[in-house]
């Protein structure tokens, strides 16, 4: 049985992408069989695991809209353990087309159900938003990872996303429970990073990771070559932290 | 007649509303009539102006739902000549609702048609997606201005945005024209920065903007108080940039 973990915050720039990426990459050379699903139209996470979302008809809309099977919709990624189900920006009308759907928020979950043998770890990187695409990460997860970065925008979208998930969880998925709220782009010369961080410790207490990802440059740059951050740069701290995040993880899940 | 600019890019967190809070302050500090419109449900610029969004009943939805009248729903902020039509996170289901709606697009564009004669700015903060919030935005400007982080995936983004505008122009909004690119948080210390910055001039040519907002700490901190940045530090490098690029707008509308 696989775990499922959605990881969705609607507050744009946040480090979502980054995180599933580098989550998924270091549970990856744990060996443990990870699946990455780019729900995002920005289709972010394909292009960071290096698969060029506008070249490759097989994705998650194709498959959504039954143009290929699902076997030919996960991907092999360059690295081992690690296969994706990319995005494209086709997503888009997805979100329209599903609304005429009956059970519109189960079509993913029930899409994918057949992968859950397969891997340990399935990973659905979520678009800045709450509609239908992040819905149905939701409605099939059991755990939400929630990258808040330390900024004070950030601290105000939380009531709106602590709402939406007492809502999912109320209405569409009784068994979903926040695994942990990650800070990301921390910087501890900015009293603003630190000021926040205190913020999330006092609202959320255990719920935040221990492990606190440092803004690094090796991080931003990683994508452009396709790759996650510890496959370009192994010491860096931005791959030390997300390395420690998934130990952390496992820990959690236990 | 008011010169009407959407502020947006589907891309989260490339600094949007913090250039839709802070141009508009800018050019209220040259004592132009300035409107910032929040369509974002996370309401970003509404707090980051002064105006809580849940304590606020007077905004944009319920503009739009018509519980209030245009003068009520036109708030003062604590800047002269700069006045906020707040954002509410209830807009989400505004997005919803439109879609009954025949001209859908131009909903907003009809309902804002007398502030026109009153203001000499209206700016409109986009949601990070492409959805009918942000088509609305589109179909009532004239202009266009598009935040982008000097970042990897920022590049990735721009070929949607540009079809999504080509699309607005053909179908919706033919008086559209991209006013400007602006390059946000652009950190000098950084390769990256520099190579993004350097793709952004060959990709737009003329359009690029020359200010460019240099990544600044004052800019990230002003919002918990409330403010603008001028009002925060005009001293600071974030504030002065916002005031060049206030001049460049002004010098291209001429
Ligand atoms: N810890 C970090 N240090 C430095 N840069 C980072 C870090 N995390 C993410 N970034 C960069 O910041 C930008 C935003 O991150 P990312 O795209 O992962 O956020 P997101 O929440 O997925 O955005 P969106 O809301 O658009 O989906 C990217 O350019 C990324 O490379
Ligand atoms: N030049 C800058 N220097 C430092 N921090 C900045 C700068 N511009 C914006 N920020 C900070 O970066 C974060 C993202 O900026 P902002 O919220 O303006 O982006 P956005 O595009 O409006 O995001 P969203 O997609 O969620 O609407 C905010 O916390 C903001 O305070
Ligand atoms: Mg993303
Ligand atoms: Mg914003």
């Amino acid at each position: 049985m696989s775990k499922k973990i959605a990881i969705a915050n609607q507050k744009g720039g946040v480090g979502k992408t980054t995180t599933a990426i580098n989550l998924a990459a270091s549970l990856a050379v744990m060996e443990r069989k990870v699946l990455v699903v780019d729900c995002d139209p920005q289709a972010n996470a394909s292009s960071g695991l290096g698969i060029e979302p506008n070249e490759n008809p097989n994705n998650l809309y194709t498959l959504c809209s039954e143009q290929i099977s699902l076997e030919e919709a996960v991907l092999p990624t360059d690295f081992p353990f690690l296969s994706l189900l990319a995005g494209h920006p086709n997503l888009v009308g997805l979100e329209i087309e599903l609304l005429d759907f009956e059970k519109r928020e189960y079509y993913l979950s029930n899409l994918l159900k057949p992968l859950e043998e397969e891997f340990e770890y399935i990973f659905f990187d979520c678009p800045p938003s709450l509609g239908l695409l992040t819905l149905n990460a939701l409605a099939g997860s059991e755990y939400l990872i929630i990258p808040i970065q330390c900024e004070y925008f950030a601290l105000e979208g939380i009531a709106h996303l602590l709402r939406t998930y007492e809502k999912v969880k109320k209405g569409i998925n009784p068994r979903l429970e926040i695994l942990g709220v990650l800070r990301t782009m921390y910087d501890k010369r900015i009293n603003l990073s630190q000021q926040v961080s205190e913020e999330l410790e006092k609202f959320f207490g255990p719920k935040v990771f221990q492990t606190i990802i440092p803004r690094n440059v090796r991080l931003s740059e990683a994508p452009s070559h396709g790759k996650p951050a510890l496959a370009y740069d192994i010491r860096s701290l931005g791959s030390i932290a997300y390395l420690n995040l998934a130990k952390e993880v496992e820990k959690r899940l236990v």
